[in-house]
C-alpha cells in the first residue's frame, strides 16, 4: 500500500480514493488516477463543479453539447449510478470499468441488458427495441419500411425470446448474447488499456508513492 | 432452414451501429 499526501486532487469535489476505486474495478490505481485527469477536464467543461452533467457528458462524447439522442441519454442514465442527475468520479470509474477489455463478461452482459431495458422493468420489451431501432434509423439516415422493421423484430424475438412471452428476460438475454457474441462489441473500449499513456499527466498528481495494482 | 431465404440482421446488431453507443469520444481529442 502506498503512502498518501494531502494534494489538491483530494480537495476536488468529485474525488474518491483511487486505491478503493481500483479495488472495486478492473482498473489499477495508476489507471484510476489517469481517469481522474480525464474526469477533471470533462467535469469542468461547462460548469466547474467537479461533477459531470448531461451537457458535459455529451460534449465530451460527441464534441457537441446539443446532440439529443435516445442512446446517449440512456448511457448517461446508466453512468448516473446514484440517480442524482450528475455523474461523480466514482460513478464514472465504476461505469467505465465495465467497458474495460478485462472486465468480467457477466458485467458486460448485465450493463447491455440495462441499456436495452429502457424503462427498467427487468425485461427488454418489443416496443423498447422498436423505439431504439427507429432512433437508430433516424440517426443514421437509413430508411426502412415499417414492415421491414417488424420483420426484423419478429426474427429477433423468435431467436431471443425463447419462452415467446413477448419480452426478453435476463436469462434469455444471456443465452442470446452467447449465441451472438458480436452484440457485446460495443461493451469493450480498447482505449481503456492505454489510459495511463493517453493521460500521462496523472503522474504529476499521483497520490501514491509507488504504483499499486 | 431455407437456403434461399436472406439472412436478416437482428435488431440488436442494428442498434449497436449507433455512433452514440460508442464511448471512444471520451478519449479522442
Amino acid at each position: 500500500m502506498g503512502c498518501f499526501h494531502s494534494t489538491a486532487s483530494k480537495q476536488f469535489p468529485g474525488h474518491e480514493d483511487p486505491v478503493i476505486l481500483a479495488s472495486q474495478t478492473a482498473f489499477s490505481v495508476s489507471e484510476v488516477e489517469a481517469l481522474f485527469e480525464l474526469y477533471k477536464s470533462i467535469s469542468s467543461s461547462v460548469i466547474d463543479d467537479g461533477l459531470i452533467n448531461k451537457e458535459e457528458f455529451q460534449l465530451a462524447l460527441f464534441k457537441n453539447r446539443k446532440k439529443e439522442n435516445l442512446f446517449a441519454n440512456r448511457i448517461f442514465e446508466l453512468f448516473d449510478v446514484k440517480k442524482k442527475g450528475v455523474i461523480d468520479f466514482g460513478d464514472f470509474v465504476k461505469s467505465l470499468s465495465v467497458f474495460h477489455p478485462n472486465a468480467p463478461h457477466e458485467d458486460k452482459i448485465d450493463f447491455s441488458f440495462k441499456l436495452y431495458d429502457l424503462d427498467g422493468t427487468g425485461f427488454i420489451e418489443r416496443q423498447e427495441v422498436k423505439q431504439m431501432l427507429i432512433a437508430l434509423l433516424c440517426e443514421s439516415g437509413m430508411k426502412l419500411a415499417d414492415e421491414t422493421v417488424e420483420i426484423i423484430l419478429d426474427k429477433t424475438f423468435l431467436e431471443a425470446d425463447v419462452n415467446q412471452d413477448g419480452k426478453i428476460d435476463k436469462s434469455e438475454w444471456q443465452n442470446f448474447v452467447r449465441q451472438n457474441p458480436s452484440l457485446l462489441k460495443i461493451m469493450t473500449l480498447p482505449y481503456l488499456r492505454d489510459i495511463t499513456t493517453t493521460f500521462p499527466s496523472f503522474v504529476f498528481h499521483s497520490e501514491v508513492d509507488e504504483i499499486v495494482t | 432452414k431455407n437456403p434461399d431465404s436472406p439472412t436478416l440482421i437482428n435488431a440488436f446488431q442494428l442498434i449497436g451501429m449507433s455512433s452514440c453507443l460508442d464511448l471512444s469520444g471520451f478519449f479522442e481529442k
